[in-house]
């Protein structure tokens, strides 16, 4: 799955998901990706956020709503993607799952679940700090 | 040297990054950023869990879900299990602009899909149909049932309801990307 979001120069906010889910789903089976606020959102009043993973548990989390709502009230992007894991791992210790946050003023972050498998998570970031796209990796918490 | 424009995306998916860079700076919005990275993916498939030929059903199709905000309007457009149609996103966006709807599913969306424009075509490829037969091969493991006859943790189906409804724990035990996601 790739979710992308974007903070542009004059407020402007934009996030969107693309994916061919779950490998050997049932037939009709949709997972999280498309549904606004699971695999993406986006608001220009408060920010944008991402999710990739198991999409059966975090469709009903809202995870990219729940992350934009806590930089709404001012929490930094990498807390606010923490906080969303944390509120999932309560119920679902062994989900897959990690997130990508963006705040108004173009800081970010992202947060994961940490499994045996899964104990850094991989994302890519451009801006004119960066002057190329770079990748960085969170460790899952 | 602001912090913005900011692209930021899910893996390193450096060419989807890339695409959306490069639409910003070309004059195009933030919705046509994330329209132009994220297909980038549909079309190179980047790790292959985006576009045809991956992660096919258990029938051994692949099928497609995306979606697109914009966070201005708060309009959103959306495809759920969008079938023979390669640029999910791009049908996604068009579900934006063209509708009031936010989520069109299944083959309504591709024939929405087609009236706009986009052309059918197969998503299945020898990768996709390979992992299919080796999935077969191994008894349909894993998947996606539970509390069904015959068991779900042994045998492919077709399954019916079991008689009486016993807890089953989720067929797959080990979570990881091993086993997919989305």
């Amino acid at each position: 799955t790739i979710g992308m979001v974007v903070i542009h120069k004059a407020g402007h906010t934009a996030a969107g998901t693309s994916t061919n889910g779950l490998k050997f789903k049932i037939h009709g089976r949709i997972g999280d990706s498309p549904i606004p606020g699971a695999g993406a959102y986006a608001d220009d009043t408060a920010g944008a956020a991402a999710a990739t993973g198991d999409g059966d548990i975090l469709m009903r989390f809202l995870p990219s709503y729940q992350a934009v709502e806590y930089m709404r009230t001012g929490e930094d992007p990498t807390i606010a993607c923490r906080k969303v894991i944390s509120r999932i791992q309560k119920y679902f210790p062994n989900f897959f799952g990690a997130v990508i946050c963006a705040n108004l003023t173009g800081s970010y972050g992202a947060a994961c679940n940490k499994l045996p498998t899964f104990t850094h998570f991989s994302f890519m970031i451009y801006n004119y700090l960066k002057n190329q796209p770079t990748e960085e990796k969170v460790s899952c918490i | 040297r602001s912090p913005l424009p900011l692209v930021l995306n899910t893996w390193p998916f450096r060419d989807a990054t890339e695409a959306a860079w490069k639409t910003l700076a070309s004059g195009g919005s933030a919705v046509d950023a994330v329209e132009n990275g994220c297909a980038v993916c549909e079309r190179e498939q980047c790790d292959g869990t985006v576009g045809f030929g991956g992660s096919p059903d258990e029938l051994g199709e692949t099928t497609l879900d995306a979606m697109i905000m914009d966070g201005t309007t708060m309009d959103v457009g959306a495809v759920g299990n969008l079938r023979r149609i390669k640029n999910a996103i791009g049908v996604a966006r068009k579900v934006l602009e063209h509708t009031t709807h936010t989520l069109l599913a299944g083959e309504s969306a591709t024939m929405f899909a087609e009236s706009m424009g986009f052309t059918k075509e197969d998503l299945s490829t020898n990768t996709s149909q390979a992992l299919h037969s080796d999935w077969l091969a191994r008894n349909c493991q894993p998947n996606c049932w539970r509390n069904v006859i015959p068991d779900a943790s042994k045998y492919c189906g077709p399954y019916k309801p079991r008689g009486i409804l016993k807890r089953d724990a989720p067929t797959y035990k080990e979570t990881g990307d091993n086993y997919g996601h989305d």
